[in-house]
C-alpha cells in the first residue's frame, strides 16, 4: 500500500463532499470522518471499500442508536387505552396529508378500525383534500368548517373515537413554521386538550420532514422536539433525488428515530424505514 | 455571525498593507463553512471561493476596516453581485394573453403563490390575471386555487369535465383571449425533475401557450437538491425566473445561489407568509445578508 496515504487524502475530501451532498451537513460530516481518520491511522482500514465500509457503518450506528432511545410504538400503550391517537406535524407542504393517507390505509390493513381528524382548518381546501383520501382508504373522517378552532374538531374527534370504539386516530394538523410562536403554541393547546381526553394522548408525535430539507431541518427538528414533543420521523419524497441526510443529523443531534418513508404519490408509497437500506443508497 | 468567526480567525493576522494569503486563507474556511450551513450547493460554495479568494489576495488593505472586516465586505460584495440585481417586474408584451407558467417540486407553495402573484400584477402592474389550475392529479387541488381565486377576488377559469392538463390550458387560453383577460396564470401540478412523463406534460403546456415567463417556485428550505432541480427545470422547461417561498420561516436561503448560479435565472419574487399579499419582489443585499449570517 504504498500511496496509500495519498489515496486516503483526497478520497476522503470526495467523499466528505459526498455527504454534504447529501445533506448530513457538516458537524455530522466531521464527526464521521474522524471516527474514520482514527481507524486508518490505527491501520484497520486499508484500503477504498473498507473506508466505505466504515463511513457505512458509522452512519448506521447513528440511526440505529436513535432507533434504540427514540420510539413509542403501539405495542408499549395498554389495550385498554383507546383510541392510539397519532398527530401528524410539520412545517408547510411537507407530506402530512398525504402521509395520512397512507398511514389511514396501513393501520387500517393491519385490521384496525381507523378515525381520522382532519384538524387543518385553516388553509384553502385542506379539509377537502384530507375527505378524498378518507373516502379512498374507507376511513371515516372528522372535520369542520374553515376557520374552526384546531382544538375543538380535535376534541370532536377524540369524542367520536371514543363513542365509535376506534382503535387509532390519526391526527391532520395544518402546516407550521417552527418560528412562528403562535402556531406553535396551538401544536401546544392541541396536544394538552388531546392528554386530557385519552389517557397518554398523543401516543406518537410524528414530524413529517421532507427529503429535500436542508440544514433547517435541525432547527425544524429542535422546535418541533422542544415544543411538540416529537417521538419520530417520517422522511418524504425519498423518490426524488434528494437524499434526506439531515434525518441523520437530527438522529444524531436528537435521537429521535425514523419511522417511515414516502416514496411517491400514490396511497401504498409509504414503507417502514429501513436503516440499512437507506446508508446503501446513500452512496448510489 | 460570519462576520463574529472573521474577527476571533482574523484577530493574531497583523494587517500591512495587503491582504494577505494567510488573511485570505484562514477566512476562506470560516466561508466556506457558513455557506454549506446556509445550503448553498458545495460546488457552487467551491467556485464562490475561488472568486473571492482571487479578489481578496493581495488587495489594498483599506484603513478604516479590520481584515476581517474588509474579507466580509468583499464576500457580501460577490454575493449580491451574484444573485444580480435583475428587476423583478415581469415584462409584458401586447399580446392578449400573456401567459405566467408557475412549476416546481411537489409541495414548494405553487399553487398559494399563483394567487400571491396574480394579485400583485393586478396591483402593482394593472394587469387583469385569469387563472387556471392543470393540477390533474393532487386531491383537490384545482378547489384549492378555486378558494384562493374566491379569497383574492381573481377570475378562475374552470372545465370540470375534462382530467388533462393541456386541454384545460388550452381552453383556458382561448377564454381569456375570448374575454380579455391580459394574463393567464398557469398553476401546475408539483413534479419531479425525474419524472419524464410529467416533465413532458410542462412542455406541451408550453407549446400550447407560449408563456412569457416560466416561474420556478423552490421552498427557501432547500437543500443541496436545489441544483439538480433546479438545473432539471430549466434544462427540460426552460425557466425565466424563480420564486422563493417560506421566506417567513428562519432558513437562510442559500437555495437562492445555487439556482441562481446553474439556471442564470433571477429571483424575482419571494413569499413572506401564508396570507395572499405575502409578497416581496427579491432584494439581492437582503439574503446576501440572510446567507451569510
Ligand atoms: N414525490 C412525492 N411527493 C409527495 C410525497 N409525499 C407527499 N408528496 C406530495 O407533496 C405535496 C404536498 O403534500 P401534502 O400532503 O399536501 O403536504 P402537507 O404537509 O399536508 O401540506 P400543508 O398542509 O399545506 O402544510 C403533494 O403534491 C403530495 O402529493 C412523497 O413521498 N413523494
Ligand atoms: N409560511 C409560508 N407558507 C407558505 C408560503 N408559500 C406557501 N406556503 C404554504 O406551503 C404549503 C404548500 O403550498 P401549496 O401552494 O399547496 O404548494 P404547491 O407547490 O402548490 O403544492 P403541490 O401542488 O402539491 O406541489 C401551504 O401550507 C401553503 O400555505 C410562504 O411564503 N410562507
Ligand atoms: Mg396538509
Ligand atoms: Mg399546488
Amino acid at each position: 500500500f504504498q500511496g496509500r496515504k495519498q489515496i486516503d487524502a483526497e478520497l476522503l475530501d470526495e467523499l466528505e463532499e459526498a455527504l454534504i451532498a447529501a445533506d448530513i451537513g457538516v458537524p455530522t460530516t466531521l464527526h464521521i470522518l474522524e471516527n474514520v481518520r482514527r481507524g486508518i491511522a490505527r491501520n484497520q482500514i486499508n484500503d477504498i471499500d473498507a473506508l466505505k465500509l466504515a463511513i457505512k457503518t458509522e452512519l448506521l450506528s447513528i440511526l440505529q442508536e436513535a432507533e434504540k432511545n427514540g420510539v413509542v410504538s403501539e405495542e408499549s400503550v395498554s389495550e385498554t387505552v383507546s383510541p392510539y391517537v397519532m398527530m401528524i406535524v410539520g412545517v408547510n407542504g411537507v407530506g402530512k396529508t398525504t402521509t395520512i393517507g397512507k398511514l389511514a390505509q396501513r393501520i387500517k390493513a393491519e385490521g384496525n378500525d381507523v378515525l381520522i381528524c382532519a384538524a387543518d382548518t385553516f388553509r384553502a381546501a385542506a379539509s377537502d383534500q384530507l375527505a378524498i383520501w378518507a373516502e379512498r382508504t374507507g376511513v371515516p373522517l372528522i372535520q369542520q368548517k374553515q376557520g374552526t378552532d384546531p382544538a375543538a374538531v380535535l376534541f370532536d374527534s377524540l369524542k367520536a373515537a371514543k363513542s365509535r370504539n376506534s382503535d387509532v386516530l390519526i391526527v391532520d394538523t395544518a402546516g407550521r413554521l417552527h418560528n412562528k410562536s403562535n402556531l406553535m403554541a396551538e401544536l401546544e393547546k392541541m396536544k394538552r386538550v388531546a392528554g386530557r381526553e385519552v389517557e397518554g394522548a398523543p401516543h406518537e408525535t410524528l414530524l413529517v420532514i421532507d427529503a429535500v430539507t436542508g440544514q433547517n431541518g435541525l432547527e425544524q427538528a429542535r422546535q418541533f422536539l422542544k415544543i411538540a414533543g416529537v417521538t419520530g420521523i417520517v422522511l418524504t419524497k425519498l423518490d426524488g433525488t434528494a437524499k434526506g441526510g439531515i434525518a441523520v443529523a437530527i438522529a444524531r443531534e436528537l435521537n429521535l428515530p425514523i419511522r417511515y418513508a414516502g416514496i411517491g404519490e400514490k396511497v401504498d408509497d409509504l414503507v417502514v424505514f429501513d436503516a440499512e437500506q437507506y446508508v446503501n443508497s446513500l452512496f448510489e | 455571525s460570519l462576520s463574529d468567526k472573521l474577527k476571533r480567525t482574523l484577530k493574531n493576522l497583523r494587517g500591512e498593507g495587503v491582504l494577505t494569503r494567510e488573511h485570505v486563507e484562514a477566512a476562506l474556511r470560516e466561508i466556506r463553512m457558513a455557506l454549506l450551513e446556509a445550503d448553498v450547493n458545495y460546488k457552487v460554495a467551491k467556485d464562490f471561493i475561488a472568486a473571492v479568494k482571487e479578489k481578496a489576495e493581495g488587495q489594498q488593505v483599506w484603513t478604516e476596516l479590520k481584515p476581517s472586516e474588509q474579507v466580509v465586505k468583499i464576500v457580501y460584495d460577490e454575493l449580491v453581485e451574484l444573485l444580480g440585481g435583475t428587476s423583478s417586474r415581469l415584462v409584458f408584451t401586447k399580446q392578449i394573453p400573456n401567459v405566467v407558467m408557475i412549476v416546481g417540486l411537489q409541495g414548494s407553495g405553487k399553487t398559494t403563490s399563483t394567487g400571491k402573484i396574480a394579485m400583485w400584477l393586478a396591483k402593482n402592474q394593472e394587469r387583469k390575471p385569469l387563472l387556471v389550475s392543470t393540477d390533474v392529479y393532487r386531491p383537490a387541488a384545482r378547489e384549492q386555487l378555486k378558494v384562493i381565486a374566491r379569497a383574492t377576488g381573481q377570475s378562475i377559469f374552470e372545465m370540470p369535465e375534462t382530467n388533462d392538463a393541456r386541454t384545460l390550458a388550452r381552453e383556458a387560453y382561448k377564454h381569456a383571449q375570448q374575454t380579455g383577460f391580459d394574463t393567464l396564470l398557469i398553476d401546475t401540478a408539483g413534479r419531479l425533475h425525474i419524472d419524464d412523463e410529467l416533465m413532458e406534460e410542462l412542455v406541451a403546456i408550453k407549446g400550447e401557450t407560449k408563456p412569457i415567463e416560466i416561474l420556478f417556485v423552490a421552498d427557501a428550505m432547500t437543500g443541496q437538491d436545489a441544483v439538480r432541480s433546479g438545473e432539471e427545470f430549466h434544462r427540460r422547461v426552460g425557466i425565466t425566473g424563480v420564486m422563493l417561498t417560506k421566506m417567513d420561516g428562519d432558513a437562510r436561503g442559500g437555495a437562492a445561489l445555487s439556482i441562481k448560479q446553474v439556471t442564470g435565472q433571477p429571483v424575482k419574487f419571494v413569499g413572506v407568509g401564508e396570507k395572499y399579499d405575502a409578497l416581496e419582489p427579491f432584494y439581492p443585499d437582503r439574503i446576501a445578508q440572510r446567507i451569510l449570517g
